[in-house]
């Protein structure tokens, strides 16, 4: 199993409709300060719904959708590819109206709750407590947390 | 219940001492503060870098802190193995030797799930299979370009990006 | 007291501006929550990327923050100057332009104070006039030698202390 | 006025007693992973007051003895030296016996409190929020501090 490709529609610095493919293996993304290289891993976290507003460097919700544009929505979509060839997809849209905004996830196209999106991605190890992602500045978190946090990420698996 | 974590706890944990070892040259493991009963005390780490004593985990450097947590990280993925791993810059604090040796790690652990690491550090994007770059265009917006052709920074620079 | 606040702010406003335009090519300023009442309320820094929108400043890029959070302490030194500063790989996060920006900035700003930079950056050696090197030797002790001749890093390897 | 040189006895990973020499204008430190070069920064910290211990990485004053020459002192001595060429001298030792320390601060050779340390160095721009020390990792804490916290850094110069 392995993410496909990372499809940006109006997140962040990405106001224009992006595709990312990724292929299996070691990629690496580079690129000069501020081009958006920590947005894109914060569309990971966004549609996977694995960290909190603020860990995307977000006050709210509505901060997440490109400020140059004018559109009122944001959506970001991770495809998966498994062994057998078959695709896991995952997505999230913030739509914003006159005084409020809605969020929404999608799996496999039908509308999800957070909870289902979360036991689905749980089946492959993919957890806000795996390490799947480290944020920029954060790697050294994991010698700085507590031994009862750091036992506890253990707990989750067994 | 129990049970199963003294399991994940012992594989994880030799696979820590292992990768500590590799990446560091150094000895390090992980304890449980109350081994008799782990769920009431926590897991801690010991780190022990190459010609020194034990030490504090908080008295590490920034480069040795910055091993010994992708050494949990590499240590945790090996027992429970997740699709991908993406991390931005954990090679920031890492001197030059320290970045090779963990870029070569992430090669080999890529061959299990897939990585993919913003990077600005030369040993990274050497040792990658792909690269990707991202600019910021004079309109304002992020566009994402693949490399073919990997240009190695001459100290950090951008790569060129030649589009795919 | 009011009054000699307002004098610093707007003297540290004013280099503020220079100094962040000079170092990110964007525009920023300093703004008071309360200017009637200063002491009512804090002071936020706004900051401007080239090409981009006013962005509250949590949104910046890592690299940004370091600029602009440099910016500060340096529109702070020419008003309030101290014999010494002494940063701690405060680079980390630059790409390879921003950090010749800053370490030319460093240069010319210790015509008015002196600078101890540790870091294993090139752009901040090559602009140095003096370098340090620390090592650990085999007996586990920190050494340390005055270097002559500055041998620039490759990629982050550090340099060949040669004792002075 | 400038740093003339930095003086550590049995500091941290600096065991053995090691001069550091400085001169004016720009200079950069330089080393691997681990060889001692924020030990060189927590010393200034150290002998200054400018921070807590646990900015030094330590839990207690007793956690700065180097830990393999099995000394029960370490003492660190900054000398400044200002435009006509006189000497300023700060320093501090921290003494270990059996189950307690003593720590003692001198200025130009004689005891002194941290209060008569802190208004020396006051006269020179020199204090804890003066930003004379910028710690390894902490350089965008200035950004994300609270608007009212960088406020009252001006305060401290009015
Ligand atoms: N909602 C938004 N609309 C437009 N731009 C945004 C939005 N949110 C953040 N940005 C911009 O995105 C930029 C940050 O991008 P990002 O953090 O991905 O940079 P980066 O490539 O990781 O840089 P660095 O190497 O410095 O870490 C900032 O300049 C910020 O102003
Ligand atoms: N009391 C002590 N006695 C002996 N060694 C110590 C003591 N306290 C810290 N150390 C050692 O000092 C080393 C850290 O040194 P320091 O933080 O100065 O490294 P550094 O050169 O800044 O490295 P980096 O480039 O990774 O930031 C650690 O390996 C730590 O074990
Ligand atoms: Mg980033
Ligand atoms: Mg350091």
């Amino acid at each position: 199993m392995r993410i496909k490709e990372i499809e940006l529609d109006n997140f962040k610095s990405f106001g224009k409709h992006t595709l990312v493919p990724l292929l299996d293996g070691f990629t690496t993304i580079s690129g000069p300060n501020g081009s958006g290289k920590s947005n894109i891993i914060d569309s990971l976290l966004f549609a996977l719904g694995l960290s909190s507003t603020r860990s995307m460097r977000a006050e709210r919700l509505p901060d997440l959708l490109n400020n140059l544009s004018g559109k009122n929505e944001a959506r970001v979509t991770v495809r998966f590819l498994n062994n057998d060839n078959e695709t896991l997809e995952v997505s999230r849209r913030i739509r914003v109206k006159e005084n409020s905004y809605t969020s929404t996830y999608w799996l496999n196209g039908k509308t999800a709750t957070l909870t289902e999106i979360h036991e689905e991605l749980m089946k492959y190890n993919v957890s806000p407590t795996g390490f799947n992602v480290i944020m920029q500045g954060d790697v050294t978190g994991i010698v700085t947390m507590s031994a009862t946090e750091r036992r506890k990420i253990i707990d989750e698996l067994a | 219940k129990r049970q199963e974590f003294m399991l994940a706890f012992d594989q994880i944990n030799q696979n820590f001492q292992d990768i500590f070892a590799e990446l560091s040259h150094g000895h390090g493991k992980l304890e449980l503060e109350h081994p008799e009963d782990p769920f009431a005390g926590g897991l801690v780490i010991r780190a022990q870098p190459r010609d020194k004593k034990m030490q504090r985990i908080e008295a590490l450097s920034g480069g040795e802190k910055s091993l010994t947590a992708l050494s949990f990280v590499f240590a945790f993925q090996r027992f429970a193995p997740a699709p991908f791993y993406a991390f931005d810059e954990v090679d920031m604090m890492l001197d030059g030797s320290n970045a090779e040796r963990l870029a070569r790690m992430v090669k080999s652990q890529s061959a299990t799930a897939q990585f993919v690491a913003v990077s600005l550090r030369r040993p990274m994007i050497e040792n990658a299979d792909h690269a990707i770059g991202v600019s910021l265009r004079a309109d304002g917006y992020s566009r994402v370009v693949g490399i073919r052709e990997i240009h190695i920074p001459d100290e950090e620079q951008k790569p060129e990006p030649q589009p795919v």
